[in-house]
């Protein structure tokens, strides 16, 4: 089903994300 | 990734407002007309950074503005003054190009693109401060299409930051 296809990869993109954004150093100096 | 354009900012704004509900802050948050007042802001702003936007910066912030637009835009400036200085002094980071709301039209006309705008500076703070995990994840919680224009909203910030 092309529509649960397109779902899985939004949420893919979506997941990959905010996850890269979670492993990103803070850019606080200290 | 395209920027927003005016009819998406409307998108944006009702997106962020029920991202800011996630909050939990005492004032009332359910519609535009809640938040034009700042008090609202001020209270999540606290909440991200304690220490920063501590009781005597949020005493600053009337509580009462009423339907009194110059209250509100007073209150506006502050919020808007301490989230650029925010971003400068404890995130290191400066946000270039990127336009910046107007309170005026925020407070005497709750305009909801220019409060979407607000509500994505408040946004780029809660995902750079140092529980910024606790607020991913809230967001990840959240329904996709409103984890969506978060996301277009917080790539707008990042290719506007610079250190």
């Amino acid at each position: 089903d092309p529509n649960m296809k397109g779902a899985a990869a939004n949420e893919g993109v979506l997941a990959n994300f905010f996850n890269s954004l979670l492993s990103k150093k803070t850019g606080s100096p200290g | 990734m395209s920027t927003l354009d005016s009819v998406d900012r409307v998108e944006l704004c009702e997106s962020l407002l029920t991202w800011i509900q996630t909050f939990g802050v005492e004032a009332p948050c359910k519609t535009v007309e809640d938040l034009v007042g700042g008090v609202v802001m001020a209270q999540v702003l606290q909440k991200i950074d304690i220490v920063y936007f501590n009781d005597n910066w949020i005493s600053r912030i009337k509580s009462e503005v009423g339907d009194n637009w110059r209250l509100k835009i007073s209150n506006l400036k502050k919020i808007l003054k301490g989230i650029l200085d925010y971003n400068q002094e404890i995130l290191g980071q400066q946000i270039n190009d990127f336009t910046l709301p107007d309170v005026g039209l925020i407070g005497e006309h709750s305009d909801e693109a220019e409060l979407g705008r607000m509500l994505q500076l408040i946004l780029g703070c809660a995902v750079n401060c140092e529980q910024k995990q606790e607020y991913i994840q809230t967001i990840m919680m959240m329904e996709e299409s409103v984890q969506h224009v978060v996301m277009t909203a917080i790539q707008e910030l990042m290719s506007k930051e610079s250190p």
